[in-house]
């Protein structure tokens, strides 16, 4: 992505600052929700942009399919992810102001309200109180442990209540958070914390980058950085139409997928089944809401009687269907380039997977990467 | 106003973002 020249960057940062400052005096609203449409205008930017490398990786001939869609879905990923960068930078103010803010109000990828539906439910913690009773009182004291996860990993050891239960509901927000971030890669005892080196496969992930995944990884009414907002976009609208797999007759480039999942039988539960591999839902059931728009396959969150109940249609396929798995077949198991060549792809598009937040229980990533590492 | 304000974050962000 090309630089921004320092005026620019000057310029923006105070046509962001007046606005949103003008904006919370003219309307008395609270300081949090302005931002908000600057953010939303935002996710739409990149949803459509998702859109059109989506649809810019459509050949005219199918055949080609195969063995160009990495050829041109990972240098666009590179340009969007760099660029989403860029512009993480450049909207930082809306980053300080209004992230922040939301994270705060525990709108953010790991909310507090995640931990306490675990805690609750805890039989080591009985309570006379009503689940919903309970869960009304912590809520009103999680403003106050909230401080800022990001800026120090958790920084809620420095909340001095008296109150025993806001320790242990602490205890369990950090642990909670670092179990979701070794899914996506950080080990808080590695030694080397550092950035990578410059292999094809990184072995160490830092903190940032197992949180920029974490993010990545939450549904859409999650708030959270600009620059995983764009990967979250880059997610719901190439990667998973990629990872679908298509109904019936194969049409390119157009997927929709049913929700409601009442009467379509094996075709729904597949499309599910495949949704239940790609966004880190399960580790954030809190039931936050969820915008409509555009927010795809994780949605399908609550559909549990699929978990179990799909397992064998998969197996009578005859190979992948998802045109991202079929590439990869083609890359791993096809192609005649020299190993070292597609162990590079293997592994650029493994990152790729993780920085939108796919799971690594998905089975792509989990081929992709013991392909890179074996 | 938010349109004033998007006119003028818009050309940047497609400077950015757009190959």
């Amino acid at each position: 992505a090309p630089a921004i020249d320092m005026q620019l960057y000057a310029g923006i940062h105070s046509a962001c600052y007046n606005y949103i400052t003008t904006q919370s005096t003219d309307t008395h609203k609270p300081d949090a929700n302005s931002g908000s449409d600057i953010y939303n205008q935002l996710d739409k930017y990149f949803s459509e942009l998702a859109r059109s490398i989506l649809s810019g990786l459509d050949t005219p001939d199918n055949s080609a399919e195969e063995t160009e869609l990495l050829a041109r879905l990972l240098p666009a990923f590179q340009r969007f992810s760099s660029g989403a960068q860029t512009v993480n930078r450049l909207l930082n103010y809306v980053n300080r102001h209004y992230v922040r803010r939301a994270i705060d109000e525990d709108k953010g990828w790991l909310g507090m309200h995640d931990v306490m539906a675990d805690f609750v439910r805890s039989p080591s913690a009985p309570s006379p109180l009503s689940i919903e009773e309970e869960k009304a009182a912590r809520m009103a004291s999680i403003a106050k442990l909230l401080g800022s996860p990001r800026s120090t990993g958790i920084n809620l050891t420095t909340v001095t209540d008296d109150s025993p239960s806001r320790e242990t509901l602490a205890q369990k927000y950090r642990e909670r958070k670092v179990a979701v971030l070794a899914t996506w890669g950080y080990d808080p005892n590695a030694s080397d914390s550092g950035s990578s080196s410059g292999t094809a496969f990184r072995s160490t992930t830092t903190l940032a980058e197992a949180e920029a995944a974490a993010e990545a990884a939450s549904e859409s009414g999650r708030v959270i950085l600009i620059g995983s907002l764009a990967h979250r976009r880059f997610r719901f609208d190439c990667v998973e139409p990629l990872l679908a797999i298509p109904k019936g007759v194969k049409k390119k480039g157009k997927k929709k997928k049913k929700n409601g999942g009442q009467g379509q039988g094996t075709e729904v539960a597949e499309d599910e089944k495949l949704a239940e591999g790609l966004a880190g839902v399960s580790l954030q059931a809190g039931g936050a809401s969820s915008q409509a728009a555009g927010s795809s396959s994780s949605q399908a969150g609550g559909s549990s009687s699929q978990i179990g109940g799909s397992s064998t249609q998969q197996q009578d396929l005859p190979g992948p269907k998802g045109r991202l798995a079929r590439a990869v077949k083609h890359l791993l198991e096809v192609d005649e380039r020299p190993e070292t060549e597609r162990i590079r792809i293997a592994g650029e598009l493994a990152d790729m997977l993780r920085k939108v937040g796919v799971k690594i229980d998905h089975p792509l990533r989990k081929k992709l990467e013991s392909f890179v590492v074996g | 106003s938010f349109q004033t304000l998007w006119a003028y974050i818009l050309p940047a962000l497609d400077k950015i973002m757009l190959p």
